[in-house]
């Protein structure tokens, strides 16, 4: 142990563990959560060579080989909770994002929250067993955040009783979707539903793009990798263009709208289903910008401890880093923004499992005001946390450049955050639209609840700008 | 100047107030923005554009608010004297750099006055000093396993140099003693010269 680190510890004036135990939600929380991390760490099958040292095509390889591996003993072991599930798959990762990501973060919940009942028991057990393995096409070359601007079209013909998909234009290429490129063999595809002439907006389709036992692209379906990116090294982000691809009515999910077999439209019962989707992605988000600036700030404090340079009073031996006030003002409000988001993922989580049961019941109530906060808070940590490592990084000198050090790769694969499952600036503009319409209320004399009741209070306190 | 709030820079609760009300006042900002915008006959979609940037500002400042009342919420659920402690600085700590990173923000409002802006910079000071003893264990605290963490500066035994420079052997750029490069274009060149 080094002296300096170790004379740190001894300094401390609280119990670390218990600590840990308030971070984790409880002591028991905490030592499951080591077994899982011990059964990956202790695993010899999970044993890598240093990406780092390793082209993108051995880096994809070793990703998939620990994906199959993981696949094989999340069943071994038995481990179901999602949340244990979900850590098993972080440690197996080493929190890099990895190629079959999408087939359980977004390919497989998809399934379940849409696929109405004869489709649920076609298609559950071949995704469980992973006989298919799926992504998320939504985006496109052209199109990201807003999804009404999607170009991709599904058509219905009532003389086949099929859907024929169809990528238009050049910028309506899907674009992005991770294992798309070389992993996957069936896509969930959103694409807007034309028929009888009548557009319906945005639906979900699921579309096999490989076969399955030769793995090569179906007749019709153009498909591969976009190529290296900023970091994401292990994902095969990729590109899917569909030349009118015929599927079975079946084949869109149908557990609120449907398309009958002479093409009548059958409306959703709400708009606002697919947010709760959104609004889980989006807390998953804040708790993962938690983390990235718990391990940004982990790195730059422990280093700045070993690290001796320069002095503060003549002649004497060279001070740690973390005597000097500057490092200290850097890095000190990082940490205590790292515990204020794993306070924040932490409410999110709750209140979200606290919502969802309410949706089960038909109760949306206050899914406006959770979609509204998920969105906001979703792009207040990741800008916050974007800039946050980038300060960790250079606090460590330049051996912050070296990806020994871990912060380069921290950085690129978190940085995505601020553009993906909805860009920044157009997620803070969906928190004011609610703000506004609540300020409105307030206006208008209306009672508020939850986290806006203050802009009662601002009328009632007459709270203006006061010139200073 | 007006009257600013009665704001006590040590109570982390007339703090959370504080960012409240900024809030608020961007949202109102906000508001009146786009009624400006819709008496200068603007369509609502017009109005709306020409007051994103307000509109941005108003939500970041509720979500500033929101993480700052939490963190105080959390405080409540801390038993352990100790930790309560530590972490009541740190929260302290958030929400003063807070205001100081946004301190137009407050001193337009007139939530706060300058002097009490400069109080808030000396206040920081001293929290940092308070926490430097209590830092390498507050990051212990979030317990990543070295082999999650993934990196030689951030060690848990400190020992940095020692595997920063067996890493740096293991680049297989040093598989050799003597790269190719040097047989096929270095050692020619030379000769050439």
């Amino acid at each position: 142990m080094n002296p300096d680190i170790a004379r740190e510890r001894e300094n401390a004036t609280f119990d670390v563990n218990k600590l840990t135990n308030i971070l984790d939600g409880g002591p028991e929380k905490t030592a499951r959560r080591r077994e899982i991390e011990s059964l990956v760490f202790s695993d010899p099958d999970f044993k890598e060579d240093d990406p780092n040292f390793l082209s993108r095509s051995e880096r994809y390889d070793q990703a998939v080989r620990k994906s199959v591996q993981m696949i094989l003993k999340l069943r071994e072991y038995g481990i179901a909770d999602p949340e244990e599930i979900q850590h098993y798959k972080s440690m197996v990762s080493v929190n890099r994002p990895e190629a079959m990501g999408l087939h359980f973060a977004m390919f497989l919940p998809t399934l379940y929250n849409m696929c109405d009942p004869e489709q649920s028991r076609k298609w559950l057990p071949l995704a469980e067993s992973c006989q298919i393995v799926g992504t998320y096409a939504q985006t496109e070359m052209g199109h990201g955040t807003h999804l009404r601007g999607l170009e991709t079209t599904a058509t219905y013909d009532p003389a086949t009783q099929e859907f024929v998909l169809n990528s238009p234009t050049v910028s309506s290429i899907k674009w992005w979707p991770g294992g798309l490129g070389k992993t996957s063999n069936y896509a969930i595809v959103l694409a807007q539903l034309y028929s009888l002439g009548n557009c319906h907006g945005l639906h979900a389709f699921i579309v096999q793009i490989r076969d399955i036992s030769t793995h090569k692209p179906l007749p019709g379906i153009v498909v591969g990798d976009i190529g290296p990116k900023f970091g994401f090294h292990e994902v095969d982000n990729g590109f899917l263009k569909l030349e009118n691809v015929r599927i079975p009515r079946e084949n869109m999910l149908m557990k609120y709208s449907k398309v009958e077999p002479d093409g009548s439209y059958v409306k959703p019962p709400s708009a606002k289903l697919t947010y709760g989707t959104m609004v889980f992605i989006r807390s998953m988000i804040v708790g993962a910008s938690a983390v990235a600036l718990a391990k940004a700030s982990t790195i730059a404090i422990r280093y700045s401890a070993v690290r001796h340079q320069s002095e503060i009073r003549a002649g004497e031996p060279e001070p740690q880093i973390l005597d000097y006030q500057t490092q200290q003002y850097k890095l000190f409000p990082l940490l205590a923004m790292a515990y204020a988001f794993k306070f924040v993922g932490q409410y999110m989580k709750q209140t979200y499992h606290r919502i969802s049961e309410d949706i089960n019941h038909g109760n949306f109530s206050e899914l406006p005001e959770l979609h509204a906060l998920s969105a906001g808070l979703k792009a207040f940590t990741t800008w916050e946390t974007n800039s946050a490592i980038e300060v960790c990084r250079m606090s460590c000198g330049g051996h912050g450049y070296s990806q020994s050090s871990a912060l380069p790769d921290i950085y690129v694969d978190f940085t995505p955050t601020c553009t993906y499952e909805g860009e920044n600036s157009v997620m803070m503009l969906q928190t004011a639209r609610y703000l506004v319409k609540s300020y409105r209320q307030a206006k208008a004399g209306q009672r508020l609840s939850g986290i806006v009741s203050y802009l009662n209070e601002a009328q009632n306190r007459g709270v203006q700008p006061q010139p200073v | 100047a007006a009257r600013p709030t009665v704001v006590d820079v040590n109570d982390l609760s007339s703090l959370v107030e504080v960012y409240k009300l900024r809030a608020a006042i961007l949202v109102d900002l906000a508001a009146k923005s786009i009624q400006q915008e819709l008496q200068r006959r603007k369509s609502q979609e017009d109005a709306w554009n020409n007051s994103a940037i307000d509109l941005v500002r108003a939500s970041d400042a509720h979500c500033h608010y929101v993480v700052v009342k939490l963190f105080a919420d959390k405080l409540g659920e801390v038993g352990d004297t100790a930790i309560h402690s530590v972490l009541s600085t740190l929260a302290l700590l958030y929400a003063l750099h807070g205001i100081t990173k946004n301190s137009g923000d407050f001193l337009q409002a007139g939530l706060l006055s300058v002097p009490q802006v400069m109080q808030i910079s000396l206040r920081i000071k001293e929290l940092l000093s308070q926490l430097r003893r209590n830092a390498v264990a507050l990051v212990d605290a979030f317990d990543i396993h070295d082999k999650k963490l993934n990196s030689v500066l951030g060690r848990y035994d400190g020992n940095v140099y020692e595997h920063m420079f067996e890493w740096a052997r293991r680049s297989p750029l040093n598989a050799t003693e003597v790269h190719e490069s040097f047989h096929k274009y270095l050692k020619p060149l030379r000769s050439n010269l």
